[in-house]
């Protein structure tokens, strides 16, 4: 069964576009196929891949909108091994528009049910907030993960994001369970992300990943360059610790 | 003339709240009479403030659907010299009911106007998205104080921050100008960081403000406490670095 997992946290720069890029090509390096969905209309996911989102003539937002198939929007990005659902920000439209119309937080589950069947892991890149496009991907993932910067407002507003969670999984989506929490941008020098690494520990012992990701800069800059980390630097720290992560995940799967 | 400074950026994660909190506190040290304006779901303004934003009856949410006066929202925060307009996830569900109203982009405007008189500096703190929300924050501002971390994922997204500076100018807001772009998060040690702010050195030769706010781990550490920095470690270099911030705007202003 096709896992989906959204990548997930409403408070903003913890880690969510870098962790989708890197999760999503370390899976394809280790032979899984993989599909990237951006649903940000910053579409950081998108450009930090390479492909250029002013170009784009049909992306999520025409998807969403029922106004295109979804495969006539997916590109196959041959030299990282995985493909993507690219946005831009017409997607801001696409977020009004869909306010009034029946069923409009299941448009992505419907657009990727056509499809899903072709990939072993869909990675979903959220905006920074707990609005329809989040809720359309919560609606259609099987399982959400949670990057964490550990500092105070990440921590605190974690408490609205576990709980619109368990509002879609009590409505519509009865699946959807919290896969882990994900330390980022982790600093181990820095007294404040031990605090709230510990704090972690105490109030999700079973659903913190094992594996953490260091602050390194490599991962900021990859980006520029269009490129994995796996592309750019496959040797940094940041590269080894997104293929652990892809480890640590293939490895839960198996045991199930 | 009451300045209402805007902080927004919808890339994540920026130094928004930093900025908005601290800049506040500086100014209101320096005898300037301040209200923040949390405008931002997260609430994280309020929180970094020490007042408990679930304990709120009457917030921003209220204000914005005229529900209530905003006199009966504002708190004094006497210890720090400052009041604030205090928000919760409540203004989620504000910026789906402000959808479907005349004038709604007009709202914070209206519900300002009636006691800017009082202050001498209004600073609000925007959520990261180019939304309802912070589209009712651009209308009631006189002008845009942009935080930018230097890095890739924020550099690219100015465009479209920029452009829709542009289209409320054009439009509801002709006096809104950028005040200014501020270097947040600064490591001088990242030649990430030192590239970045030549760039915007050469496309914003005048509107860089000269103060760069450095990474400074007291920043993350103030709002677990409730303070601003300026009352939680008066020493730091990021306490210093919002001082000098808001020297810097003070004689900017004096010049005029
Ligand atoms: N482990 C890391 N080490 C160093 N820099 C990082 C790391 N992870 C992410 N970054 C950088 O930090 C910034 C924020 O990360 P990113 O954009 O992935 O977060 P996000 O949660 O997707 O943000 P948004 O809320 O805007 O969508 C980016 O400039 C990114 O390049
Ligand atoms: N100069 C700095 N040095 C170190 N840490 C900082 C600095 N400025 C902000 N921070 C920390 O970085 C994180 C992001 O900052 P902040 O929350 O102010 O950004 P924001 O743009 O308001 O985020 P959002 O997009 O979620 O509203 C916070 O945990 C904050 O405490
Ligand atoms: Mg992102
Ligand atoms: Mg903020």
């Amino acid at each position: 069964m096709t896992k989906i997992l959204v990548v997930a946290n409403q408070k903003g720069g913890v880690g969510k576009t870098t962790t989708s890029i890197n999760l999503a090509a370390s899976l394809a390096v280790t032979n899984h196929s993989v599909l990237l969905v951006d649903i940000d209309p910053q579409g950081n996911a998108t450009m930090g891949c390479g492909v250029d989102k002013a170009a784009l003539e049909i992306s999520t937002c025409e998807v969403l909108l029922q106004e295109a198939q979804i495969d006539d929007a997916i590109l196959a990005l041959e030299q990282y091994g995985f493909e993507i659902l690219p946005s831009n920000g017409d997607l801001t439209a696409a977020e009004v528009a869909l306010m009034n119309e029946i069923a409009r937080e299941q448009r992505l589950k419907f657009a990727l049910d056509k499809i899903k069947h072709r990939y072993e892991y869909i990675i979903i890149d959220c905006p920074p907030a707990l609005n329809m496009l989040t809720l359309n991907a919560l609606v259609a993932g099987t399982g959400v993960l949670i990057p964490m910067q550990c500092e105070y407002y990440a921590l605190e507003g974690l408490t609205a994001l576990l709980q619109t969670i368990e509002n879609v999984k009590k409505t519509v989506n009865p699946g959807l369970k919290v896969e882990g929490l994900l330390r980022t941008m982790f600093d181990p020098r820095n007294n404040l992300a031990l605090d709230v690494s510990e704090q972690l520990k105490g109030h999700f012992p079973d659903r913190l990943y094992r594996t953490i990701i260091p602050r390194n800069v490599r991962l900021a800059e990859a980006p520029s360059h269009g490129l994995p980390v796996m592309q750019y630097d496959k040797t940094s720290t940041g590269a080894l610790a997104y293929l652990a992560l892809a480890g640590e995940i293939l490895r839960k799967e198996a045991k199930l």
